[in-house]
C-alpha cells in the first residue's frame, strides 16, 4: 500500500512544487518507489523534472477527462525511483470541463488505486487555487502537507486552507490528516520570519515539522537544469534540508 | 475617463498584490484619484491596506454574482484618493456560480463603466490563474502590468499568459495593451537573476519597465500593518521603487 500526500496551499509561489520536486527525489534516494503527480496547469513539476512539454504528451489531463489510465501516462525521471505524471496547460480548462460530471471531485482517488500497490509514496503537487483539481489531490491523499513562507499574506491564507480540510473531511466524509505545517524560503536574519514562524508554531504546535527549508539559490536554479537539487547541488543547504525533511516524513509515518 | 490596468500572472507569488497596493498608493500620491479592485479569494490587497473581512463586507462578490453597483461596495482607506472594492473568500465558489451566465466575462467592465469618471487610474489585482476573474479583469483592462520574479518557473508561464492575451484580443475582439513588464524581487547579487531578466529584455523589449523592484523586507513588513509602503516606510528601496514605478506609468500613459 502507498500513503498518499497532497502538497498544498492556495496561496502562491510558497513553494509546493520546489517541495514536491526535492522531497519526491529525497525519498526515491531512500530505495523508496514515489510517484509525483503534478496537477498544477503550469506544470513546473513536469519542466523541473525535465520533461519536455510535446504537443503529444499523455498528461494528468487524460486520466480526469478522457479516462485514460495513469500507466499509460506515467514517465520515468532522471531519478532512480521516482516517476512522474505529467501536467501542462490543457488542464486550464478542467474545472469547466467537468462540469455536471457524477463525483467528479473523486476521479483522481479512483484512477490513482490501479498503480496503489506500485508505489510507496505518491505526491501531488496542486495549483495556487482552492478549485477542483485542488480538491481532486485532497480526496486522492491520505494527508496534506502544507509548504509556507513566512510572511503576512502566507499566514492570512491558511486558516481558509483548514476550513476546505474540514469541509472535506465531513462532507465527503474523508478522513484528510496533516502530514506537517513545512516553513519554506526560511530567512532567519528578519524579524518577520521569526514572527510569523512564532505564530505558526504555536497554532499548529506539533505539526510543524522540525526540518526548515532556509532559503537557498541553489533551489531556484536546480529546475533551469531539468533536476532535483540532489542531482544539481547534492552539498548545498537546500539539499540538505530536503533530504532531513524525508527523514522525517518517514520516521512520522513508521509511527502512525 | 480612467485607464484600467489588470495586474496579472498566473504564477504565484510574483508580487501582484504587492505592485498593486503599492503602485495605487504611489499613484494617488501624486493628486490622481486611484480605485483598487481586489479579485481574488485570498483578499491580499484588501487586508493589506487595513481593511477588516467582517461577515457583512460588502465585496466584487456582490458585484458578480448579486448585480450590486461598485459605488455600493466601494470603500475608502488610510491612503487619501485611493478606494478599495474589497475581496473575501465568497469569491471561491465564483467561477462555477456563473457558469452559464451570459457574457459572464464582462461583468466587470459593464460595472467599472458606471465609476469610470470617478476615478483617472483603476488598478485590478488578479488571482494566481487564467480564471474567470482574470478573465473579467482582463476584459475590463485597457491593458496588462505583469509582475515577474526573475527565476525559472516564473519564465515559463509567460508564454501562456501571452496566449491568453491573443485570445482575449481575437475571439473577444478586445483591444488589450500591455502596459509593461515588472521585475519583482529583483537581487543583482545572483545570475540566475541577471540571466532571466537578460532572456525577459530580449523577448519583451521596450515592454520592460525600467524600474526594477528591488527584494526589500520592508515590502513584506508593510501589508501587517495595513498599509502600503509609502506610508510604512517612506525612505526604503521599496518606497522607492514604487515611486519610481508610478512616475514611469504616467510618463509612458501621457506619450499614449
Ligand atoms: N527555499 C528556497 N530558496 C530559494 N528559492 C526558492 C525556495 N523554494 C522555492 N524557491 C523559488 O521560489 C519560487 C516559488 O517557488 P515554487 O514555484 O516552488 O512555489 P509554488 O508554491 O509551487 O508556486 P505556485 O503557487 O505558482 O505553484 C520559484 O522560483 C522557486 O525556484
Ligand atoms: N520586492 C519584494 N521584496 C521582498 N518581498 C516581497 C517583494 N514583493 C513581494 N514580496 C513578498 O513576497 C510574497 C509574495 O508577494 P505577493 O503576495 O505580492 O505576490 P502575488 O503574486 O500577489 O501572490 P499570489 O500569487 O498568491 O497572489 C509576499 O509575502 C510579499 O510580501
Ligand atoms: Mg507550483
Ligand atoms: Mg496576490
Amino acid at each position: 500500500m502507498s500513503r498518499t500526500i497532497a502538497i498544498t496551499n492556495q496561496k502562491g509561489g510558497v513553494g509546493k512544487t520546489t517541495t514536491a520536486i526535492n522531497l519526491a527525489a529525497a525519498l526515491a534516494a531512500n530505495d523508496i518507489s514515489v510517484l509525483l503527480v503534478d496537477s498544477d496547469s503550469q506544470g513546473n513539476s513536469t519542466s523541473g523534472l525535465g520533461i519536455q512539454k510535446d504537443a503529444d504528451l499523455r498528461t494528468i489531463y487524460n486520466i480526469l477527462v478522457d479516462d485514460m489510465e495513469i500507466a499509460d501516462c506515467v514517465h520515468t525521471t532522471e531519478v532512480d525511483g521516482l516517476d512522474i505524471l505529467p501536467a501542462d496547460k490543457n488542464l486550464i480548462g478542467v474545472n469547466l470541463e467537468l462540469v455536471g460530471i457524477e463525483n467528479r471531485e473523486s476521479i483522481l482517488k479512483r484512477k490513482l488505486l490501479a498503480v496503489a500497490d506500485k508505489y510507496q509514496y505518491i505526491l501531488i503537487d496542486c495549483p495556487p487555487a482552492l478549485d477542483l483539481l485542488t480538491l481532486n489531490a485532497l480526496m486522492a491523499a491520505d494527508a496534506i502537507l502544507v509548504p509556507i513562507q513566512c510572511e503576512f499574506f502566507a499566514l492570512e491564507g491558511v486558516s481558509e486552507l483548514m476550513d476546505t480540510v474540514d469541509r472535506v473531511r465531513e462532507s465527503f466524509g474523508h478522513p484528510l490528516q496533516i502530514e506537517g505545517i513545512l516553513l519554506t524560503m526560511y530567512d532567519e536574519r528578519t524579524t518577520l520570519t521569526r514572527q510569523v514562524a512564532a505564530d505558526l508554531r504555536e497554532f499548529f504546535g506539533q505539526d510543524v515539522f522540525k526540518t526548515v527549508i532556509p532559503r537557498n539559490i541553489r533551489l531556484a536554479e536546480a529546475p533551469s537544469h531539468g533536476q532535483p537539487i540532489l542531482m544539481y547541488d547534492p552539498g548545498s543547504k537546500g539539499s540538505e534540508a530536503y533530504i532531513q525533511l524525508a527523514k522525517e516524513v518517514l520516521a512520522n509515518d513508521q509511527k502512525r
